[in-house]
């Protein structure tokens, strides 16, 4: 969902 | 991924290394703030909360666990190790970081990218991961000499949100894709915080000088 590509960082 | 995340993410984990060497080997941790280690690890803890729902890659898994285990490792040397413990400087690690976590929790709550449960536990370890040094800088002006792995640990910590700044510049440009303001500014503002300790840091290596900050 949009969670995880918008937080693919450390 | 980009060279300017990779530098970021390997600056990041090589101060938690020296930080662990420091303490691992020579069993000190003088000169080190508990608060800041602290805070660490409530920011890592709330931002990896789904660490095990959703998968990124194996290097952003493998990466989570080394930073959980280091910063929650890191606090429990410092509280529990009985040699350890004797070296940690409570009477100067005097900073009330429960203070900040309250208005980085409010500010959270308030702005955030999206009301959910994990966006705004995500956005409070942005904000709280912006402030997290506050309690180390203020030990260190009450530190009189600073050696040199913890100077090291707070520039290498300070220099990877900087990489990462750069980071976020490249993907602005290069991808449609790019990270929300809410990140820029809290990055920001947690590099502007070591902008100090930067100026000392480099006056000390150019003058070859030990490492002091005006109290």
């Amino acid at each position: 969902d949009d969670f995880d590509d918008d937080h693919d960082e450390l | 991924m980009n060279i300017f995340r990779l530098a970021g993410d390997m600056t990041h984990l090589f101060s938690v290394l020296v930080l662990l060497l420091k303490i691992h080997t020579i069993k000190s941790c003088a000169g080190i703030s508990l608060k800041t280690q602290e805070l660490y690890a409530i920011v890592f803890a709330t931002r990896y909360l789904d660490i095990f729902t959703n998968y990124i890659s194996l290097y952003n898994t493998i990466m989570k666990l080394i930073f959980l285990g280091s910063s929650f490792s890191i606090v429990w040397y410092m509280r529990r190790h009985k040699i350890v413990r004797r070296s940690y400087d409570k009477d100067q690690d005097t900073f009330r970081h429960y203070f900040l976590m309250l208005p980085c929790l409010i500010l959270a709550l308030i702005i955030n990218e999206k009301f959910t449960f994990r966006e705004v536990m995500w956005t409070f370890s942005l904000y709280l991961e912006a402030v997290a040094i506050l309690p180390q800088l203020v030990l260190l002006q009450r530190t009189r000499n600073i050696d040199n792995l913890t100077g090291q640990y707070v520039f290498l910590l300070g220099a990877y949100r900087a990489f990462y700044i750069l980071n976020w510049i490249y993907r602005y440009f290069t991808e449609e894709h790019f990270v929300h303001w809410i990140t820029w500014i809290s990055g920001l503002v947690q590099t502007l915080l070591y902008a100090d300790f930067f100026y000392y840091y480099f006056q000390s290596w150019k003058n070859n000088v030990k490492l002091e900050l005006p109290a």
